[in-house]
């Protein structure tokens, strides 16, 4: 694991922390919930909560959709290629290219798009961003930096749980095991997808 | 474009294919210190925007020179590769893969693989908005 240049992280006093998304995406119960599913594994593991509110303005985390051009010197390059990004606390901007073609429910590996990306893999590694990890070499690992299309990978890997914790200490709560009681059923279904590529 | 349910019938949507930029890199398999290819220079800003390659995007050029190659070792030992400086297939495979836009590389600092060893670029590469 690693961490932005200057660990930079929420402050004790913000550990619950708040998330609205842009109204403009009207986005369904289904696709909020997969970000609530993606939040509640990283509480899972440290003291932080996360809770939906519909005060875009004046939530700490920012969730959007945008296409191209948007405005933070970062464009999104449509299909696959860059997928989404996030900035490190206190910023609490996460934004998902638009024009990729998310699966939010279901078995990405079986899509008929190549295309496919499973939006709660990519949630949960943006996630971790905006806690303040940055990118892991450890290939596992959620906060590895590329993923392959028609993948799901959502359960945190112990290099994920350690960087997290070492900001925020570990939820009382966390029994120092898997973060998702499928993991093993997960795991098997990641290697036998990983070999799609692009 | 959502498809939150993977049964739904997709054939109304375009047959999409990998991000067109991306999907030349392949053309370099191969390329190595010394050589000149069309179209390099892009694979120089791909290693910028990530935070590898220290020059400016105004002074890249399509020459696979030193400092290419330093950062393209850099690369290689993030993602697990064999550090070998030469665009193999195997790497140009990982370029390729969807990734997060968020840089390897911040401010010189990382602690991916190369971060744990002396990096010659750790003094001056470029900061990104991340």
């Amino acid at each position: 694991f690693s961490f932005f240049p200057g660990r930079p992280r929420w402050t004790p006093s913000n550990r619950q922390l708040t998330y609205a998304f842009l109204p403009a995406n009207q986005l369904t119960a289904t696709v909020k919930s997969v970000f609530s599913r993606a939040f509640d594994r990283w509480s899972a593991v440290t003291p932080l909560t996360f809770k939906e509110t519909d005060s875009f303005y004046g939530a700490d985390i920012t969730i959007g959709f945008f296409a191209g051009d948007h405005g933070d010197g970062e464009p999104f390059d449509g299909v696959l290629g860059t997928l989404a990004h996030a900035f490190s606390p206190p910023n609490g901007r996460f934004h998902l290219d638009g024009d990729e073609n998310w699966v939010a429910e279901g078995d990405v590996s079986t899509s008929s798009l190549s295309s496919a990306v499973d939006l709660e893999s990519v949630a949960v590694h943006e996630i971790g961003h905006l806690l303040g990890l940055g990118h892991s070499s450890v290939e596992e690992s959620i906060m590895y930096p590329t993923i392959s299309s028609r993948r799901k990978k959502v359960d945190l890997a112990s290099d994920d749980i350690e960087g997290v914790q070492m900001l925020y200490g570990s939820n009382p709560n966390y029994n120092g095991s898997s973060t998702s009681p499928t993991s093993t059923t997960r795991s098997h279904q990641e290697r036998d997808t990983s070999s799609n590529g692009v | 474009q959502f498809f939150p349910n993977i049964t739904h019938d997709h054939s109304h949507f375009p047959n999409f294919t990998s991000n067109p930029a991306w999907e030349y890199f392949k053309n370099f398999t191969g390329c190595h210190i010394g050589d000149q290819r069309d179209g390099l220079a892009k694979l120089k800003q791909y290693f910028y925007n990530f935070g590898y390659f220290p020059d400016s995007p105004s002074n890249f050029t399509d020459d696979f020179d030193d400092s290419f190659e330093s950062a393209l070792k850099t690369y290689q030992q993030n993602f697990n590769l064999n550090p070998t400086g030469v665009l193999d297939e195997s790497t140009l495979e990982q370029i390729q893969r969807p990734r997060c836009g968020v840089a390897d590389i911040i401010n010189g600092s990382s602690t991916m693989n190369s971060g744990k060893s002396s990096n010659s670029h750790s003094s001056n590469l470029h900061t990104v908005a991340h």
